[in-house]
């Protein structure tokens, strides 16, 4: 079963033709594994990307060199899938 | 597994084979209503069922309504079982409802894509595709909402087998697609087709392919306008509404391009909460008022398919 710990979904809004640029750079570089939960699409619109722990450096890195903010949507997905897993068991039980 | 459809824990997530014995008990509850066809088999053989609502008539004007093409969106699923419950509890007090199933059949498929939807409570979580494998292919699945014959392999889409918008190598390849355009070319009257996915809060209307508007925009529109005022009346959650290339992005292949082309004119997506807090990872105890105020919002669209025939 693949496992999340560490993983987190970081919430970008391109604001400039540039950021949004450089926010589509990133789907291109299949090595970093991203899941793109919301695609960029376009300029105010919210890009949510989940990164797997490996990535989040070189992720957070590539956005602060150029000067894109972003927000921590989910700070741990694994915690967000444990809890999920654990309300269906107790439901079960 | 629970004893009937009144003790199933509606609050809560559930696995295929929970959703499924589920659907067995509310056909066995209500035989006059509710009945179970099987469309198709999934790529691993997984049993596609529908589940008919009506109160008699042979080929009626009917409604499609799915949850789950993409499996990760769990809230889909979660909120199909409970519009089915939700059919049968209210098909004789509710008028609006009532009227509905006097004149048309409701169609609906909770788990549309069962094998991703195992794998999600199996092996990842966040799987979304199908789990078609091909030969000399490096990766698995293909996006079953880019899957269908309206601008396939269009901009919006992936050629590359290892994309989440991957279209797969033609159109209607996927077996769990298929066995829906075979469904509906086969019935041929079904009026009115929503197809329901997860998350971002917003109602959609084809196109998705092109900047064309449809012939019906202007009807949609209006459509949508009061189908979201009702989602929102309940609980105040907002959405927006439009066709899904102006409101969203261009993606090509998508389900109700081709259901709107094949001539079905309420074509619908819906996109259910959040808005990015949970995301795919809504929490269980958003299922019931996610279902209850989407609930509103498909009777609008459903009754304006029962008083406006075509």
């Amino acid at each position: 079963t693949e496992t999340f710990v560490g993983h987190q979904v970081l919430r970008i809004v391109p604001t400039t033709d540039e950021e949004l640029q450089k926010v589509e750079e990133l789907q291109n570089l299949e090595e970093l594994q991203l899941d793109f939960w919301l695609a960029p699409r376009g300029l105010g619109h919210p890009v949510d990307v989940h990164v797997p722990f490996p990535s989040l450096q070189p992720v957070k890195a590539h956005l602060e060199a150029n000067g894109i903010s972003y927000s921590i949507m989910i700070q741990d997905v694994q915690a967000l899938v444990d809890h999920e897993q654990t309300e269906m068991l107790r439901s079960r039980r | 597994l629970p004893l009937s459809t009144n003790t199933f824990d509606y609050t809560t997530y559930h696995s295929l084979d929970e959703i499924y014995a589920f659907m067995d008990l509310l056909v066995a509850e209500n035989p006059n209503l509710v009945s179970k066809l099987e469309i198709g088999q999934s790529t691993e053989n997984r049993p596609l069922y529908v589940l008919k609502f009506s109160k008699g008539g042979t080929n009626r004007p009917a409604i499609w309504i799915d949850t789950g093409i993409h499996s990760r969106e769990w809230v889909t699923q979660a909120s199909g079982v409970w519009f089915a419950k939700k059919i049968v509890q209210d098909h004789e007090n509710d008028e609006g409802l009532a009227s509905i199933l006097d004149k048309m059949d409701i169609f609906l498929e909770i788990v549309t894509n069962p094998d991703g939807f195992v794998f999600t409570q199996t092996q990842n979580r966040m799987w979304r595709k199908t789990r078609s494998k091909r030969s000399g292919s490096l990766c698995i699945g293909v996006d079953p909402n880019r899957n269908w014959d309206a601008g396939f392999g269009g901009p919006g889409a992936s050629g590359n087998p290892c994309s989440e918008t991957y279209h797969g190598p033609y159109a209607n390849s996927e077996p769990e697609v298929k066995a829906i355009v075979d469904f509906v070319k086969s019935h041929g009257n079904i009026k009115a087709f929503i197809s329901i996915h997860s998350y971002s809060q917003l109602l959609l209307y084809p196109y998705g392919y092109t900047r064309t508007p449809v012939p019906d925009q202007k009807e949609l529109h209006e459509i949508s306008e009061k189908a979201v005022a009702a989602l929102s009346s309940l609980y105040g959650t907002s959405y927006k509404y439009g066709s899904i290339i102006t409101t969203i992005y261009q993606a090509s292949g998508g389900t109700i391009d081709w259901t709107y082309n094949q001539g079905i004119k309420y074509s619908f997506t819906f996109e259910l909460r959040d808005t990015g807090r949970y995301g795919f990872l809504l929490p269980a105890k958003q299922i019931v008022p996610t279902a209850q105020e989407t609930w509103l919002a498909l009777q609008v669209i459903m009754q304006h398919a029962r008083d406006h025939p075509y």
